[in-house]
Protein backbone atom coordinates (compact mmCIF):
# COMPACT_ATOMS: atom_id res chain seq x y z
CA UNK A 1 0.00 0.00 0.00
CA UNK A 2 1.10 3.57 -0.71
CA UNK A 3 2.28 5.73 2.43
CA UNK A 4 -0.04 7.97 1.24
CA UNK A 5 -3.34 7.93 -1.15
CA UNK A 6 -5.86 10.66 -2.56
CA UNK A 7 -8.58 9.40 -5.46
CA UNK A 8 -8.96 13.49 -5.71
CA UNK A 9 -5.68 13.74 -7.47
CA UNK A 10 -6.76 10.91 -9.78
CA UNK A 11 -9.80 12.34 -10.87
CA UNK A 12 -12.38 10.09 -9.61
CA UNK A 13 -14.09 12.75 -7.16
CA UNK A 14 -16.51 15.79 -7.89
CA UNK A 15 -16.77 18.86 -6.23
CA UNK A 16 -17.90 19.05 -2.67
CA UNK A 17 -21.60 19.31 -2.65
CA UNK A 18 -24.42 20.52 -0.04
CA UNK A 19 -26.85 18.58 1.06
CA UNK A 20 -28.68 21.70 2.98
CA UNK A 21 -31.23 21.16 5.66
CA UNK A 22 -32.02 17.49 4.73
CA UNK A 23 -30.45 14.60 6.69
CA UNK A 24 -29.65 13.16 2.95
CA UNK A 25 -25.82 12.09 3.75
CA UNK A 26 -26.72 8.78 2.95
CA UNK A 27 -27.43 9.71 -0.79
CA UNK A 28 -24.17 12.12 -1.30
CA UNK A 29 -22.15 8.96 0.52
CA UNK A 30 -23.40 6.57 -1.80
CA UNK A 31 -23.90 8.69 -5.05
CA UNK A 32 -19.76 9.93 -3.90
CA UNK A 33 -18.38 5.82 -3.79
CA UNK A 34 -20.53 5.14 -7.15
CA UNK A 35 -19.23 8.04 -9.27
CA UNK A 36 -15.93 6.84 -8.20
CA UNK A 37 -16.52 3.45 -8.83
CA UNK A 38 -17.97 4.17 -12.56
CA UNK A 39 -14.87 6.22 -13.09
CA UNK A 40 -12.41 3.74 -12.54
CA UNK A 41 -14.88 1.19 -14.70
CA UNK A 42 -15.49 3.76 -17.82
CA UNK A 43 -12.33 6.80 -17.26
CA UNK A 44 -15.39 9.22 -16.96
CA UNK A 45 -16.11 11.28 -13.68
CA UNK A 46 -19.92 11.63 -13.49
CA UNK A 47 -21.45 13.66 -11.16
CA UNK A 48 -24.69 11.56 -10.16
CA UNK A 49 -28.23 12.48 -8.49
CA UNK A 50 -28.80 12.38 -5.19
CA UNK A 51 -32.33 13.63 -5.33
CA UNK A 52 -33.38 10.72 -7.35
CA UNK A 53 -32.31 8.76 -4.37
CA UNK A 54 -34.03 11.22 -1.79
CA UNK A 55 -37.17 10.73 -3.57
CA UNK A 56 -37.21 7.19 -5.20
CA UNK A 57 -35.17 4.59 -3.03
CA UNK A 58 -37.37 3.57 0.09
CA UNK A 59 -35.84 0.54 0.40
CA UNK A 60 -35.46 -1.18 4.29
CA UNK A 61 -32.41 -2.72 6.24
CA UNK A 62 -33.41 -6.25 6.24
CA UNK A 63 -31.13 -6.29 9.66
CA UNK A 64 -32.84 -3.37 11.47
CA UNK A 65 -36.27 -2.84 11.61
CA UNK A 66 -37.23 0.75 10.64
CA UNK A 67 -33.97 1.53 8.96
CA UNK A 68 -35.97 2.59 5.61
CA UNK A 69 -34.56 5.60 3.46
CA UNK A 70 -36.63 8.02 3.83
CA UNK A 71 -35.08 11.47 1.82
CA UNK A 72 -34.49 13.95 4.15
CA UNK A 73 -35.60 11.86 7.09
CA UNK A 74 -32.44 9.84 6.62
CA UNK A 75 -31.51 6.36 5.21
CA UNK A 76 -28.46 4.01 4.56
CA UNK A 77 -25.94 3.71 1.99
CA UNK A 78 -26.42 -0.03 1.59
CA UNK A 79 -29.94 0.70 0.86
CA UNK A 80 -29.22 2.97 -1.58
CA UNK A 81 -27.11 0.78 -3.38
CA UNK A 82 -29.36 -1.86 -2.96
CA UNK A 83 -32.26 0.37 -4.49
CA UNK A 84 -29.31 1.37 -6.99
CA UNK A 85 -28.89 -2.68 -8.30
CA UNK A 86 -33.32 -2.79 -8.57
CA UNK A 87 -34.04 0.09 -10.34
CA UNK A 88 -31.61 -0.14 -12.88
CA UNK A 89 -29.21 2.92 -12.07
CA UNK A 90 -28.60 6.53 -11.41
CA UNK A 91 -28.90 9.47 -13.66
CA UNK A 92 -27.16 12.37 -14.20
CA UNK A 93 -26.85 15.74 -11.22
CA UNK A 94 -27.76 17.88 -13.93
CA UNK A 95 -30.66 15.36 -15.51
CA UNK A 96 -32.51 15.32 -12.15
CA UNK A 97 -30.63 17.80 -9.76
CA UNK A 98 -31.00 18.44 -6.08
CA UNK A 99 -33.28 20.53 -4.28
CA UNK A 100 -32.92 19.46 -0.70
CA UNK A 101 -36.99 19.07 0.01
CA UNK A 102 -38.45 15.24 -0.44
CA UNK A 103 -40.14 15.22 -3.46
CA UNK A 104 -42.03 12.89 -6.10
CA UNK A 105 -39.89 10.13 -7.90
CA UNK A 106 -39.66 11.47 -11.71
CA UNK A 107 -36.62 8.65 -12.16
CA UNK A 108 -36.56 8.55 -15.93
CA UNK A 109 -35.12 5.01 -16.91
CA UNK A 110 -33.77 5.95 -20.40
CA UNK A 111 -31.43 8.60 -18.51
CA UNK A 112 -29.50 6.28 -16.56
CA UNK A 113 -26.01 6.80 -16.57
CA UNK A 114 -24.45 4.94 -13.80
CA UNK A 115 -24.90 1.02 -12.18
CA UNK A 116 -24.18 -0.52 -9.50
CA UNK A 117 -22.88 -4.52 -10.63
CA UNK A 118 -22.00 -5.31 -7.06
CA UNK A 119 -21.53 -3.85 -3.25
CA UNK A 120 -20.19 -5.36 -0.06
CA UNK A 121 -19.06 -4.29 3.20
CA UNK A 122 -15.34 -4.07 4.22
CA UNK A 123 -13.92 -5.74 7.68
CA UNK A 124 -12.91 -3.59 10.62
CA UNK A 125 -9.34 -3.79 9.80
CA UNK A 126 -8.13 -0.37 8.78
CA UNK A 127 -5.45 -2.23 6.39
CA UNK A 128 -8.09 -3.82 4.26
CA UNK A 129 -9.88 -0.73 4.56
CA UNK A 130 -6.94 1.15 2.80
CA UNK A 131 -6.62 -1.83 0.46
CA UNK A 132 -10.19 -1.53 -0.54
CA UNK A 133 -9.77 2.06 -0.89
CA UNK A 134 -6.95 2.00 -3.44
CA UNK A 135 -8.31 -1.38 -5.38
CA UNK A 136 -12.17 -0.22 -5.62
CA UNK A 137 -12.17 3.46 -5.36
CA UNK A 138 -14.12 6.04 -2.81
CA UNK A 139 -15.32 3.90 0.12
CA UNK A 140 -18.74 4.96 1.36
CA UNK A 141 -18.62 5.16 5.62
CA UNK A 142 -20.57 6.46 8.55
CA UNK A 143 -18.95 7.93 11.87
CA UNK A 144 -19.83 9.95 14.54
CA UNK A 145 -20.20 13.33 13.87
CA UNK A 146 -20.67 15.00 16.87
CA UNK A 147 -16.95 16.79 16.60
CA UNK A 148 -18.19 18.02 13.36
CA UNK A 149 -20.35 20.59 14.18
CA UNK A 150 -17.55 23.08 15.31
CA UNK A 151 -14.30 21.54 13.09
CA UNK A 152 -12.65 24.00 11.64
CA UNK A 153 -9.38 22.10 10.17
CA UNK A 154 -6.29 19.67 11.12
CA UNK A 155 -6.62 16.08 12.10
CA UNK A 156 -9.49 15.29 14.31
CA UNK A 157 -8.49 12.76 17.16
CA UNK A 158 -10.80 12.81 19.79
CA UNK A 159 -10.22 11.00 23.16
CA UNK A 160 -13.72 10.29 23.15
CA UNK A 161 -16.86 10.50 20.82
CA UNK A 162 -20.43 10.85 21.61
CA UNK A 163 -23.70 9.02 20.44
CA UNK A 164 -26.67 9.16 18.52
CA UNK A 165 -24.80 11.83 15.93
CA UNK A 166 -24.42 9.17 13.18
CA UNK A 167 -23.48 10.46 9.37
CA UNK A 168 -22.58 9.11 6.15
CA UNK A 169 -19.48 10.66 4.17
CA UNK A 170 -17.02 9.35 1.60
CA UNK A 171 -13.22 7.74 2.40
CA UNK A 172 -11.39 9.43 -0.10
CA UNK A 173 -7.91 8.99 0.46
CA UNK A 174 -5.28 8.91 3.79
CA UNK A 175 -2.05 10.21 4.84
CA UNK A 176 1.25 9.04 6.59
CA UNK A 177 0.99 12.09 8.81
CA UNK A 178 0.47 15.39 9.62
CA UNK A 179 2.16 16.51 12.39
CA UNK A 180 0.21 17.18 15.77
CA UNK A 181 2.00 19.93 17.74
CA UNK A 182 0.08 18.90 21.08
CA UNK A 183 1.26 15.00 20.92
CA UNK A 184 4.57 16.23 19.32
CA UNK A 185 4.36 13.72 16.61
CA UNK A 186 2.52 12.69 12.79
CA UNK A 187 -0.56 11.18 12.76
CA UNK A 188 -1.81 9.22 10.21
CA UNK A 189 -4.89 10.29 9.04
CA UNK A 190 -8.28 9.47 6.50
CA UNK A 191 -9.45 12.41 3.91
CA UNK A 192 -13.25 12.17 4.24
CA UNK A 193 -15.54 14.25 1.91
CA UNK A 194 -18.29 15.58 3.20
CA UNK A 195 -21.31 16.94 1.85
CA UNK A 196 -22.13 20.34 4.03
CA UNK A 197 -20.52 22.40 1.05
CA UNK A 198 -17.05 24.18 0.73
CA UNK A 199 -17.39 26.76 3.60
CA UNK A 200 -17.33 24.13 6.02
CA UNK A 201 -13.76 22.08 7.16
CA UNK A 202 -11.01 22.08 5.02
CA UNK A 203 -12.73 23.34 1.71
CA UNK A 204 -15.32 20.84 2.45
CA UNK A 205 -13.11 18.01 3.27
CA UNK A 206 -12.47 16.31 6.71
CA UNK A 207 -9.33 14.58 8.25
CA UNK A 208 -9.50 12.11 11.03
CA UNK A 209 -6.75 10.27 12.48
CA UNK A 210 -6.20 6.59 11.29
CA UNK A 211 -5.75 4.35 14.42
CA UNK A 212 -8.31 2.78 16.86
CA UNK A 213 -11.75 3.42 15.19
CA UNK A 214 -12.25 7.12 16.03
CA UNK A 215 -15.84 7.88 15.89
CA UNK A 216 -16.77 4.86 14.42
CA UNK A 217 -14.87 5.80 11.01
CA UNK A 218 -13.85 1.83 10.29
CA UNK A 219 -17.37 0.40 11.43
CA UNK A 220 -19.58 0.72 8.35
CA UNK A 221 -17.59 0.57 5.64
CA UNK A 222 -18.77 0.06 1.88
CA UNK A 223 -17.41 -0.93 -1.19
CA UNK A 224 -19.56 -0.67 -4.65
CA UNK A 225 -18.41 -1.95 -8.16
CA UNK A 226 -19.60 0.38 -11.05
CA UNK A 227 -21.33 -1.72 -14.03
CA UNK A 228 -19.76 -1.34 -17.70
CA UNK A 229 -22.62 -1.06 -20.44
CA UNK B 1 -6.47 25.59 32.33
CA UNK B 2 -3.78 27.07 34.33
CA UNK B 3 -4.49 27.00 37.81
CA UNK B 4 -2.31 29.58 38.92
CA UNK B 5 -3.92 32.25 36.51
CA UNK B 6 -7.75 33.26 38.48
CA UNK B 7 -10.69 34.17 35.59
CA UNK B 8 -11.39 37.92 36.75
CA UNK B 9 -13.95 38.51 33.71
CA UNK B 10 -17.48 36.39 33.27
CA UNK B 11 -17.45 33.47 31.05
CA UNK B 12 -19.52 35.23 28.22
CA UNK B 13 -16.98 37.76 28.33
CA UNK B 14 -13.68 35.96 27.67
CA UNK B 15 -15.09 34.00 24.94
CA UNK B 16 -16.14 37.52 23.33
CA UNK B 17 -19.36 36.15 22.52
CA UNK B 18 -20.66 38.99 21.09
CA UNK B 19 -18.17 39.88 18.80
CA UNK B 20 -17.65 36.60 17.45
CA UNK B 21 -21.61 36.40 17.09
CA UNK B 22 -21.56 39.69 14.78
CA UNK B 23 -19.18 38.02 12.40
CA UNK B 24 -20.92 34.76 12.69
CA UNK B 25 -24.18 36.50 11.53
CA UNK B 26 -21.89 38.48 8.74
CA UNK B 27 -19.91 35.53 7.50
CA UNK B 28 -22.92 33.08 6.79
CA UNK B 29 -25.41 35.76 5.75
CA UNK B 30 -27.63 34.84 9.67
CA UNK B 31 -30.49 36.73 9.93
CA UNK B 32 -33.40 36.22 12.38
CA UNK B 33 -37.29 36.85 12.29
CA UNK B 34 -37.31 38.22 15.80
CA UNK B 35 -35.69 39.68 18.82
CA UNK B 36 -36.53 36.66 20.37
CA UNK B 37 -35.16 34.11 17.82
CA UNK B 38 -31.79 36.43 17.82
CA UNK B 39 -31.36 36.08 21.77
CA UNK B 40 -32.46 32.83 21.57
CA UNK B 41 -29.75 32.06 18.57
CA UNK B 42 -27.12 34.18 20.46
CA UNK B 43 -28.07 32.13 23.49
CA UNK B 44 -27.34 28.96 21.33
CA UNK B 45 -24.60 30.36 20.02
CA UNK B 46 -22.62 31.03 23.57
CA UNK B 47 -23.23 27.13 24.39
CA UNK B 48 -21.36 26.19 21.41
CA UNK B 49 -18.31 28.72 21.90
CA UNK B 50 -18.15 26.50 24.82
CA UNK B 51 -18.88 23.30 23.04
CA UNK B 52 -16.18 24.88 20.60
CA UNK B 53 -13.41 24.99 23.49
CA UNK B 54 -14.33 21.94 25.33
CA UNK B 55 -14.02 20.54 21.70
CA UNK B 56 -10.39 21.94 21.51
CA UNK B 57 -9.55 20.35 24.50
CA UNK B 58 -10.81 17.21 23.93
CA UNK B 59 -9.25 16.46 20.23
CA UNK B 60 -5.95 19.00 20.76
CA UNK B 61 -4.85 18.10 17.06
CA UNK B 62 -7.81 19.58 15.16
CA UNK B 63 -9.06 23.09 15.36
CA UNK B 64 -12.20 23.65 16.37
CA UNK B 65 -14.60 26.97 16.42
CA UNK B 66 -17.30 28.97 15.06
CA UNK B 67 -18.90 27.13 12.02
CA UNK B 68 -21.68 27.70 10.14
CA UNK B 69 -23.56 25.10 12.38
CA UNK B 70 -22.93 27.50 15.42
CA UNK B 71 -26.34 28.59 16.08
CA UNK B 72 -27.62 25.07 16.12
CA UNK B 73 -28.56 23.05 18.91
CA UNK B 74 -27.07 19.44 18.80
CA UNK B 75 -30.51 18.13 18.44
CA UNK B 76 -31.49 20.38 15.26
CA UNK B 77 -28.09 19.70 14.12
CA UNK B 78 -28.30 16.24 13.69
CA UNK B 79 -31.99 16.35 12.55
CA UNK B 80 -31.07 18.86 10.20
CA UNK B 81 -27.81 17.39 8.46
CA UNK B 82 -27.11 14.15 9.53
CA UNK B 83 -29.16 10.99 8.56
CA UNK B 84 -27.49 7.96 9.09
CA UNK B 85 -30.52 5.39 9.67
CA UNK B 86 -28.41 2.61 11.81
CA UNK B 87 -26.00 2.35 14.86
CA UNK B 88 -22.43 2.23 13.80
CA UNK B 89 -21.77 -1.21 13.51
CA UNK B 90 -20.70 -3.87 10.66
CA UNK B 91 -23.79 -5.28 8.54
CA UNK B 92 -24.02 -8.96 9.56
CA UNK B 93 -26.05 -9.90 6.51
CA UNK B 94 -24.34 -8.07 3.60
CA UNK B 95 -21.60 -9.41 1.28
CA UNK B 96 -18.33 -9.34 2.94
CA UNK B 97 -15.45 -7.73 0.87
CA UNK B 98 -12.74 -10.52 -0.18
CA UNK B 99 -9.10 -9.90 1.71
CA UNK B 100 -6.86 -8.03 -0.24
CA UNK B 101 -3.07 -8.20 -0.40
CA UNK B 102 -1.64 -5.76 1.59
CA UNK B 103 2.01 -6.31 1.45
CA UNK B 104 4.12 -5.24 -1.70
Amino acid sequence: LPEDFDWRDKGAVTGVKDQGSCGSCWSFSATGALEGAHFLATGNLESLSEQQLVDCDNVCDPEEQGACDAGCNGGLMNNAFQYILQSGGVQREKDYPYTGRDGKCHFDKSKIVASVSNFSVVSLDEDQIAANLVHNGPLAVAINAVYMQTYIGGVSCPYICGKHQDHGVLLVGYGAGEYAPIRLKKKPFWIIKNSWGENWGENGYYKICRVRNICGVDSMVSTVAAAIS
Amino acid sequence: DDLLIRQVVDDDHSLNAEHHFTKFKTTFGKTYATEEEHNYRFAVFKSNLRRAKKHAKLDPSAVHGVTKFSDLTPREFRRQFLGLKRRLRLPADAHKAPILPTNN
